[in-house]
């Protein structure tokens, strides 16, 4: 464990927690996009299935359960509870044009050809893409809230803090996983244009609109 | 250098 992993880790406990509260105490979910938080919640399945096999420290298994329990529980909040609020007609980047090839890739190119070892590549190619229905619906929109803006901050960040983590473990540990790394900079770079945005505008306090 | 991942990162 590093720096930039535990700050990696946190940042994304950060963001999830966010946007829980958000919907929690909006009691709402305008402008979240229910597909992407079912996208997350299914990277997080296939990848801790391990949870049950091996143990690595209660602080690899707590964060695994709380990732897992709280994306799931986003996801009841949006479908169910506070369906009426869910913004479906804007929520309409198509995921199977996502998963069918995703599903695919983890098959061809993965470190070893076993079941676990393919649905833990399949959750990290899912990962770096699960993002995307929510960036169309912003687009889609042309704005978000500010909280949303803060949730999708540090989420970005958190992979941005792993690749730092990767270059430190490699330099230190000579460890290295290119289908990590490579999902990881393709995940980090879709968020660069909001990152953008989020600097120039919501940190000087306006909102984040899009030129619709 | 270790290129296989150990299962210790979220």
């Amino acid at each position: 464990m590093n720096i930039f992993r535990l700050a990696g880790d946190v940042s994304h406990l950060v963001a999830i927690i966010i946007l829980l509260l958000k919907i929690w105490k909006t009691r709402s979910c305008a402008g979240i996009s229910g597909k992407s938080q079912i996208l997350f919640a299914s990277v997080f399945v296939t990848r801790y299935l391990d949870l049950f096999t091996i143990f690595i420290s209660l602080y690899n298994s707590s964060m695994k359960i709380i990732y897992i329990s709280c994306s799931i529980a986003t996801v009841y909040l949006v479908y169910f509870k506070f369906k009426a609020t869910y913004d479906g007609n804007h929520d309409t980047f198509r995921v199977e044009f996502l998963v069918v090839p995703v599903g695919g890739l983890s098959f061809l190119v993965n470190h070893d050809f076993s079941p676990m070892e393919i649905l833990w590549t399949f959750s990290i190619y899912l990962e770096s893409v699960a993002i995307l229905p929510q960036l169309f619906m912003i687009s889609k929109t042309g704005e978000a809230e500010t909280i949303t803006t803060h949730y999708l901050f540090f989420l970005g960040l958190y992979r941005g803090l792993y690749l730092i983590n990767w270059i430190w473990r490699y330099y230190f540990e000579g460890f290295f996983d290119l289908i990590a790394i490579v999902a990881g900079l393709v995940q980090t770079v879709l968020y660069c244009d909001f990152f953008y945005l989020y600097v120039t505008k919501v940190l000087k306090g306006k909102k984040l609109s899009l030129p619709a | 250098t270790i290129l296989k991942r150990e299962k210790d990162e979220l």
